[in-house]
């Protein structure tokens, strides 16, 4: 997966996230067109049963889809629909504050990490006062299915036994390919970010 | 008498006048000089995975091309230089923000399932893990049909002229880019792409290719010319398509014409998450805005700053938090579907933009990290690495 960040003269801005699932996809190639094919397709075996996990419901909640309860179980198709779009992680996202004067243009790869590396890049820079550079450089922890915690080499030890210390379960992660872009703009100046996880640099004028 | 009262009065309202010229020519000086750090720019930017792909989108927006210009410019850049992320055999999603009317539109042009897909193809998944090798998994790709939208909603500089930079790399002294180089020769990824199609392009024999060696695509610098100079149509009903489909025919695969031709990217309105200050615009489902919105405006009822981590116990209880949050988000992930496709679906994000829920998930989050999987839903979830 890969992500684009624009910011244009006047303001306007593009956030970009495209895919071909896995690294190289399907591992079929169009010799013919010099194309490389997507497996996107696995994506729907992430596809889970609706209602199978129902956080517990706000008490004014009356369930059905609208709500936050499930959707009758016989309802879920089992096999892949024609035309259907798997689900995916990817957040190609602006944030605007007209208040400040400010924009945000942000997103990711990495595939599942990539809500998780865009979710602390935003706080780094939007809360914690980081600059853009910083935000983005900052190790992450992630989360997997089970609940355990998988941190990124050189995520701070002492956090880590903190952590540990609340009763949190870790455990290791083979590889970390989470990487964000993002540009930045605050009142006249503009500020723009190629994670160096993948060697990126940014261009501006 | 009345003279000389004139003229000091016309001296006086002169030094007025020139004082205030001088205050405000100081004002503008300084704000046409604010400090914004060293690697700060002044007009526009573009962030692309490489420095080369970063470069083109700035040309293009020098050239007076849209943010959208820039973004398929540097988009068909990147699918050269880091072709095993991205490439027109995919798909993308766009966020646009057009600062002349303030609205936010979302362009999906994601992968759909061909119409012969094979029904059993989700008992195969297992056994697919990790890499989901094979055509069976191809989804009929969105990535130009994307660009073409994209393009003729938001185009400023001519079709063609967002693939030349590409093309002259191409045609040009090509070699291979570095990162590529790493994926090429992981002991993961090696075996598998040994034993695909792909070591016809990316192999020497058994070797891949040398890191910044020759790197010779001229079928991928055809096609860009050909899309570049016909549309996004020459794919998606013309030859170049047929080829494409008789090449993964070869494979097994099971894709149509029909499947190409059938294929439009969705435009429609971003989800708006209030976040204080600022207002967060993302992309609906199936892919993941419903998501970020909820933990980020979970998050936001803590009131973290650079206070809360100056110490280590601040620090600690702030990542305990964002774990507990990214834990209940999870539970929820089962709410991505289609809604495009599945119609009782439509509505089954919602609950993630309001505050009702976030508030209730922030109450479930106390002091300890070791609660059973069902407390947050977690239970019957399987692993979710959706990309």
């Amino acid at each position: 997966t890969s992500h684009v960040s624009v910011l244009g003269e006047d303001g306007s801005a593009v956030s970009a996230t495209s895919t071909i699932n896995t690294p190289f996809g399907a591992m079929v190639y169009s010799p013919r067109t010099g194309i490389l094919l997507n497996n996107e397709l696995l994506d729907l075996c992430w596809r889970r049963p609706p209602g199978s996990s129902i956080t517990p419901a706000p008490a004014t909640d009356g369930g059905g889809p609208g709500g936050c309860g499930a959707v009758p179980d016989t309802t879920y198709p089992r096999v892949p629909v024609p035309g259907e779009r798997p689900p995916s992680s990817m957040v190609p996202s602006i944030l605007i504050s007209a208040a400040r004067g400010s924009k945000l243009v942000i997103g990711g790869a990495g595939g599942e990490l990539i809500i998780s590396a865009v979710v602390q890049a935003v706080m780094n820079k939007l809360w914690l006062g980081l600059d853009l550079s910083e935000a983005i450089a900052a190790p992450i922890l992630h989360v997997g299915s089970q609940g355990r915690v998988e941190f990124e080499p050189s995520f701070s030890q002492e956090v880590q036994n903190g952590l540990r210390e609340r009763g949190h379960s870790q455990s290791q992660r083979p590889f970390f390919l989470n990487v964000v872009q993002a540009v930045a703009q605050e009142g006249t100046c503009v500020y723009a970010v190629s994670d160096s996880r993948k060697g990126g640099e940014a261009a501006g004028y | 008498m009345a003279c000389g009262r004139r003229a000091t009065l016309s001296l006086v309202l002169l030094g007025l006048a020139l004082t205030l010229a001088i205050v405000v020519l100081a004002v503008v000086l300084s704000r046409r000089h604010t400090p914004c750090g060293p690697n700060a720019f002044f007009r526009a930017a573009v962030a692309a995975d490489s420095k080369v792909c970063s470069g083109i989108g700035r040309a293009i927006l020098e050239q007076q091309g849209s943010p959208v210009d820039a973004t398929i410019a540097a988009l068909v850049c990147t699918g050269v230089i880091n072709p095993q992320s991205m490439g027109l055999g995919g798909g993308v999603i766009f966020t646009i923000y057009n600062a002349t009317t303030g609205k936010v539109e979302i362009i999906n042009a994601r992968e759909s399932v061909p119409a012969n897909s094979d029904p059993d193809l989700l008992t195969q998944c297992d056994r697919a893990m990790p890499l989901g090798k094979g055509s069976q998994w191809i989804g009929v790709p969105g990535e130009l049909r994307g660009y073409a939208e994209a393009h003729r909603r938001h185009g400023r500089l001519p079709w063609a002229q967002l693939f030349q930079p590409t093309i002259e790399l191409l045609r040009g002294d090509f070699h291979l880019p570095s990162i590529l180089s790493q994926f090429l020769n992981s002991s993961f990824l090696r075996p598998s792409l040994t034993t695909s199609s792909l070591r016809q392009l990316f192999f020497n024999g058994t070797e891949p290719l040398q890191p910044q060696g020759p790197f010779p695509w001229p079928a991928l610098a055809a096609t860009l010319e050909t899309v570049a100079a016909e549309g996004a149509e020459a794919f998606y009903k013309g030859r170049l398509g047929r080829m494409l489909v008789e090449d993964v025919a070869k494979e097994g695969g099971r894709l149509t014409m029909k499947d190409l031709g059938d294929f439009h990217p969705e435009v429609l309105d971003a989800l708006e998450m209030s976040l204080g200050d600022y207002t967060l615009y993302s992309p609906p489902p199936p892919a993941g805005g419903a998501i970020l919105s909820f933990i980020l405006n979970v998050l936001r009822g803590f009131n973290f700053s650079a206070d809360s981590v100056a110490s280590p116990e601040g620090s600690v209880d702030m990542y305990h938090h964002l774990v507990e949050t990214f834990k209940f988000a999870w539970g929820q992930k089962w709410r991505l579907w289609d809604p495009r496709s599945h119609r009782n679906m439509q509505n089954v994000s919602l609950p993630l933009l309001g505050e009702e829920l976030a508030r209730h998930t922030r109450q479930q989050i106390d002091g300890s990290g070791d609660h059973r999987l069902s407390h947050y839903s977690l239970e019957r979830t399987w692993d979710h690495r959706m990309g």
